[in-house]
C-alpha cells in the first residue's frame, strides 16, 4: 500500500483499500488539522469514514462535501482526494481557505457508497447503486441519491427495485444515507453542503423534486454563476447551472433537497466533466485538471458561506 | 469482472419531448438492458445510453425507425476499461 500522501499518485484511480490507507496516512501526517471520523457502516458492513478539517473550537459552523454516492463515478472520489490534499497543503497559504478554516470546519466524505465502489473494482465497473438486498426483492441495490426524506417517492425516482433510480422501501432505509443524516443532524451547525457527482458539467442547487424556486434562489443563482466562472478560468471547461429540476430533470429524494430542507441554505450538486466523450470512463489523465477546476468553484462557495453567516 | 466487449454508448440529441418519451419507452422495452448514462431530461441536453453488444442491432433499428439521430460516443466500452485498468496497474507499479 502507498507509504505516504506525498508518494500517492493523485493522477490515478485507486481501490477502496488504497483510499482508506491514504486517509490514515493523511491523518497521521497532518494530525494538527485533520482527523478521521467513523460515522457508520455500509450494508455490507464496510466503515463509512469522514475527514474533519478543523483548527479548533467546538461545534463550529461547518461545510460538508461528499463524493462517490454513485459508485461508477470514479472521477468524484479522485477529485475529493485531491481536494483533501489541497486543503492541508494550502492551509496557511491560501487566504480564503485559511480564513474559512479559522472560523469553520470542513468535512469530506470521500467514499459515500463503499460497497458499490468496491463492486466496481471487483465485478461491475458500471455499478451505480449501493449493494443492499431484501427478502423477496429480486434486484440488488438502491440509488442512494433517491433515498433521502425530502420529496421521497415523488417523480424522478423509481419504485422498481431493478431500476437504476430505485428509491428504496422508505426514506433513509439505506445505512449509507442514514449515517450522514444522523451525523449532520446531531452536529446541527452545517452551513453548506456540496455533493459531487459526474458527469455532464453542471452546478445545481435545490429543488430537484419541485419546480418551485427556493427562497434564496437569486442568491444561489448568482453564487453558482460566480463559481462556474471561477471553474472555467482554470481550463476553459463550460458548466451550465441552475436548479436541478429546471436544469436537468425532476429528481426526488435527493441529498441537496434534504440538506436545504434541513436549513442548509448553500446546498449544491456538481456534475463533473466528461468533455463530451468519455462519460463515466474519464481517463485518469483528466483527474488533476478536473480537481483543479472543481476546487476553484468549491473555494468560491466556501468564501460566500464564510462571508454570509446565518 | 463483468465484460463489456462490444458494448457501445450512443449519444442521441432528441429534438422534442416526443422523441424524449420514445427514448423513455426504450427503457421499458428493454428492461435492464439499456443503461442511461445521461437520462432523457430535456431537448437541449444529450441522452447517452449504454447498449449491450447483443442488443445493438435492435436498439439501432428502433432509433432509425423512429427517426432518432444518434452518434456513437464510445465504440467499445471494454477497450476503455482495459486502458483504465492498465493505467491503474502501471501507477501501482
Amino acid at each position: 500500500l502507498e507509504r505516504s500522501t506525498s508518494s500517492f499518485s493523485y493522477s490515478s484511480y485507486h481501490t477502496l483499500d488504497e483510499i482508506y490507507s491514504w486517509i490514515d496516512n493523511l491523518v497521521t501526517e497532518y494530525s494538527d488539522i485533520v482527523s478521521k471520523i467513523h460515522i457508520g457502516n455500509s450494508f455490507e458492513n464496510r466503515s463509512i469514514l469522514v475527514l474533519k478539517f478543523s483548527t479548533g473550537g467546538s461545534q463550529r459552523p461547518a461545510i460538508w462535501i461528499d463524493t462517490g454516492i454513485h459508485s461508477r463515478e470514479w472521477i468524484t472520489h479522485a477529485t475529493g482526494i485531491w481536494i483533501a490534499k489541497k486543503i492541508v497543503s494550502e492551509y496557511g497559504k491560501d487566504c480564503i481557505l485559511t480564513d474559512t478554516l479559522k472560523a469553520m470546519d470542513i468535512f469530506i466524505e470521500l467514499v459515500t457508497n463503499p460497497d458499490g465502489f468496491a463492486f466496481t473494482h471487483s465485478m461491475n465497473r458500471l455499478w451505480r447503486k449501493n449493494k443492499s438486498s431484501r427478502p423477496g426483492i429480486f434486484c440488488i441495490g438502491v440509488d442512494l441519491n433517491r433515498n433521502w426524506k425530502s420529496g421521497f417517492g415523488g417523480n424522478g425516482s423509481n419504485n422498481n427495485p431493478c431500476s437504476e433510480t430505485y428509491r428504496g422501501p422508505f426514506p433513509q432505509s439505506e445505512p449509507e444515507v442514514a449515517a450522514i443524516v444522523d451525523f449532520i443532524t446531531v452536529h446541527g451547525n452545517f452551513k453548506a453542503l456540496i455533493s459531487i457527482h459526474s458527469y455532464s458539467q453542471m452546478l445545481m442547487y435545490p429543488y430537484g423534486h419541485s419546480l418551485e424556486p427556493v427562497l434564496n434562489q437569486k442568491e444561489l443563482y448568482d453564487l453558482a454563476q460566480e463559481a462556474v466562472k471561477a471553474l472555467r478560468k482554470v481550463n476553459g471547461i463550460e458548466y451550465i447551472f441552475g436548479s436541478i429540476s429546471t436544469t436537468l430533470y425532476v429528481a426526488s429524494g435527493i441529498t441537496v433537497d434534504w440538506a436545504y430542507d434541513m436549513g442548509i441554505k448553500y446546498a449544491f450538486s456538481f456534475e463533473l466533466r466528461d468533455t463530451g466523450r468519455y462519460g463515466f470512463l474519464l481517463p485518469a489523465s483528466q483527474i488533476v485538471p478536473t480537481a483543479q477546476e472543481t476546487w476553484m468553484a468549491i473555494r468560491t462557495i466556501m468564501k460566500h458561506t464564510l462571508n454570509h453567516p446565518y | 469482472q463483468m465484460n463489456f466487449t462490444g458494448d457501445q454508448v450512443l449519444r442521441i440529441l432528441a429534438k422534442d419531448e416526443k422523441e424524449l418519451s420514445l427514448l423513455r419507452d426504450l427503457e421499458g422495452l428493454k428492461p435492464q438492458k439499456v443503461d442511461f448514462w445521461r437520462g432523457p431530461a430535456r431537448p437541449s441536453l444529450p441522452v447517452d445510453m449504454r447498449v449491450p453488444f447483443s442488443e445493438l442491432r435492435d436498439v439501432k433499428a428502433y432509433l432509425d425507425s423512429h427517426g432518432l439521430a444518434y452518434n456513437i460516443m464510445i465504440k467499445d466500452i471494454q477497450v476503455l476499461l482495459d486502458e483504465e485498468r492498465e493505467a491503474m496497474a502501471k501507477s501501482r507499479r
